[in-house]
């Protein structure tokens, strides 16, 4: 379904990069 | 300016993953377009962590290797302070330290010159890997000529000398016989007193580094214990 497909292919990813995201910036200092 | 780029953009892709997250709507009503647009923005903090990463390892791996070239230059040292504290003569000394010398500093020439009074005289000279026959015919009037030799005894200190061609008078003459054009000295002192001097000196133009009379005054402070008991 259109929802499950929302969660799965851009929430998920769109946290996932936000974590990376921050991560890098907490390494960078 | 630029790490904020990590933490604006962190931010505002947690903002949009939220909202997708409680409106359960794709991006723009395709989910698989967005997911591509989403890849795309996420490579750069991915690609910046993997570099990291990378970078990390390879700096771990160098300072291993500095650890393992380290380690036999401190093993060496201990062998021949081992084999000074046997040796039996001035001689022998000699040969060792000026051995240790030649192959640690490599450099073609070493000599080791003994100090009585204001006079130094050659104990043992090695050039490319041989003994040198005459160094007691090296003899050097501290007082009168200036020399590479005369300023380690008086400063109590290593020097380095770039261009010997150019260095006084007493340098010049032992630099034409065995061709040398850079050198350098270190003082073997017991106590207060300059017992004798190492030099080493090249046949190439050689700028000799901090580390490098660091190494040869290490040499010849780790010889002059065992010259003074002899």
């Amino acid at each position: 379904s259109s929802e499950s497909q929302a969660i799965l292919l851009n929430a998920i990813p769109l946290l996932v990069g936000a974590a990376l995201y921050l991560l890098s910036a907490g390494v960078l200092g | 300016p630029l790490a904020s780029i990590f933490v604006c953009v962190g931010a505002a892709m947690a903002i949009v993953g939220v909202l997708v997250l409680l409106h359960r709507e794709p991006l723009a009503g395709n989910a698989w377009v967005s997911l591509a647009a989403v890849s795309l923005a996420v490579l750069p903090a991915v690609l910046f962590l993997v570099r990291r990463g990378d970078r990390n390892a390879a700096r771990r791996g160098h300072i291993g290797e500095e650890e393992t070239g380290a380690q036999p230059r401190r093993e060496r040292m201990a062998t021949l302070a081992g084999e000074l504290a046997r040796a039996q003569d001035g001689e022998s000394i000699a040969e060792l330290l000026l051995a240790a010398a030649t192959e640690g500093l490599e450099v073609e020439f070493a000599s080791l010159a003994l100090i009585e009074g204001t006079t130094a005289t050659g104990l043992a000279a090695r050039l490319d890997g041989r003994s040198l026959p005459w160094p007691g015919e090296l003899q050097v009037d501290l007082e009168r000529q200036p020399s590479g030799i005369a300023t380690a005894v008086f400063e109590v200190a290593p020097l380095a000398v770039y261009d010997l061609a150019s260095s006084p008078a007493g340098d010049r003459e032992l630099a034409e016989a065995i061709g040398a054009r850079s050198g350098a000295w270190a003082p073997l002192v017991a106590g207060e007193t300059v017992l004798a001097v190492l030099a080493v000196a090249t046949r190439g133009q050689r700028a000799f580094p901090a580390e490098d009379l660091a190494l040869l005054q290490e040499l010849a402070s780790g010889a002059a214990p065992a010259l003074e008991r002899t």
